[in-house]
């Protein structure tokens, strides 16, 4: 992408001068009324960083009001702004990136030496001189897990109805479909209103679509990981518990299936260079899961076998699948009721939650580490089209 | 070193919460 970074002008010093009269119209042109897309070959979290250009001059000539105002009309106006596109995934992580960079411009530039230590000579002049903002930096924290929520409902929103039919229902493997257990009608998911079927590709395509805006934002990549780690729980959830409930896809078919699909998914994750730890774990509970489905369950050898494998699974989990498990023909026999007692003798002690279904809506915490930029404010460039000419460099 | 004295005055802010209600009032209060 085209980074439009100035050569540093001669006498500037990285800060902005307004006049107090202007503040309004600096938090609608940049904030309020802004559209992500004209921003598009710019650095990303620009707004970010011209907003700290401001606060910098403002602490710079001691004017504590005009900090305290510009910081409370930024933070309303961002929030304004999320009201009224709380189901855009494009303004919401947009604001998330700008939230974020200005929460790092004021840590990074505190004169707080532990934020300081990546800092170039010349970042550290431009560092705060007569105000400490340690309050505003909670406040732009709250606000961006805020946001961040919020990016997650939406996201979580436009991927839910996918899940059942790309994960259990849509048969992407060739002459999988001779081997499904008979008498079973095809079902849709969820909604009954006609063709609501998704392939995995679908999935993968919002995933893809996320990702990129997300990059292009400037996103902090833990920031990223951690918006996936949420959705691959999401899948996770929202598969298993349909596959404990229906005893249709219960089938060793199906498992093939699944565990196909998800090997997609971890094949997309780590094309993206997502494939940490903490985000492939989620989708632990489903492999096994999908395992269970196509591991033999007669002998006791094949029950140690299964007690070993699924450690991600409770022994309800695990039961439940075996009493829903459909064989494939007449030839394969359905788990036996000894069998079941013998698993369930094994695993008795273990000491797993009492609750067969997963919490699809729960949330792992967030967590903003410390992300400092190496770009320095008197190389940014403000374009025309922010109309901000009433800014002054200083 | 080119480093600065680290900044001595705390600004106080309301919390997010606090900021949201001002913000509300004074909503209400314009015509």
């Amino acid at each position: 992408r085209q980074v439009t970074v100035q050569r540093k002008e001669k006498d500037f010093q990285g800060m902005l001068e307004y006049h107090k009269e202007d503040e309004a119209l600096l938090i609608r042109n940049l904030v309020t009324d802004l559209k992500p897309q004209a921003l598009a070959g710019t650095v990303p979290c620009l707004p970010a960083y011209i907003l700290y250009m401001c606060i910098r001059h403002a602490d710079y000539v001691n004017d504590d009001l005009k900090v305290h105002s510009l910081l409370t009309s930024t933070i309303n106006g961002i929030k304004k702004v999320l009201k009224k596109h709380n189901d855009d995934f494009e303004m919401t992580s947009f604001w998330l990136s700008n939230t974020c960079r200005l929460l790092h411009c004021l840590k990074q530039y505190s004169g707080d030496e532990g934020f300081m230590t990546q800092n170039t000579a010349k970042q550290n002049e431009h560092c705060l001189t007569n105000f400490d903002l340690t309050e505003y930096r909670q406040v732009l924290s709250d606000l961006s897990i805020q946001i961040y929520q919020q990016l997650i409902k939406i996201s979580e929103g436009l991927l839910q109805p996918m899940i059942v039919s790309a994960m259990l229902e849509n048969e992407s493997i060739q002459g999988l479909s001779g081997v499904k257990p008979t008498g079973y009608r095809k079902r849709t998911s969820s909604l009954a209103d006609g063709d609501n079927s998704y392939c995995l590709e679908a999935i993968i395509r919002q995933m893809n679509s996320f990702h990129t805006v997300m990059c292009d934002q400037g996103l902090d990549p833990e920031i990223i990981l951690q918006v996936f780690k949420q959705l691959f729980y999401m899948i996770n959830a929202v598969t298993l518990n349909n596959l404990l409930l229906r005893k249709d896809v219960c089938s060793w078919s199906t498992g093939m299936q699944l565990r196909y699909n998800i090997s997609q998914l971890e094949e997309w994750l780590r094309g993206r260079n997502l494939h940490q730890r903490e985000v492939a774990e989620t989708m632990e509970p489903l492999i096994q899961a999908a395992q269970l489905l196509q591991l033999k369950k007669k002998s006791p050898e094949d029950a140690e076998a299964i007690c070993s494998l699924c450690t991600a699974l409770s022994t309800q989990q695990i039961v439940k699948i075996l009493n829903l498990y459909t064989p494939l023909n007449e030839f394969e026999e359905r788990v036996t009721v000894a069998f079941i007692r013998t698993i369930q003798a094994q695993l008795q002690e273990r000491n797993d939650p009492q609750h067969l279904l997963l919490d699809f809506k729960h949330m792992f915490p967030v967590l903003f580490p410390f992300n400092p930029s190496s770009l320095t404010m008197d190389s940014i460039h403000i374009p025309a089209c922010l109309n901000l000419e009433f800014l002054s460099e200083v | 070193s080119a480093q600065r004295p680290r900044p001595r005055v705390l600004l106080k802010a309301p919390t997010l919460a606090e900021m949201e209600e001002m913000n509300v009032s004074e909503e209400e209060e314009s015509p």
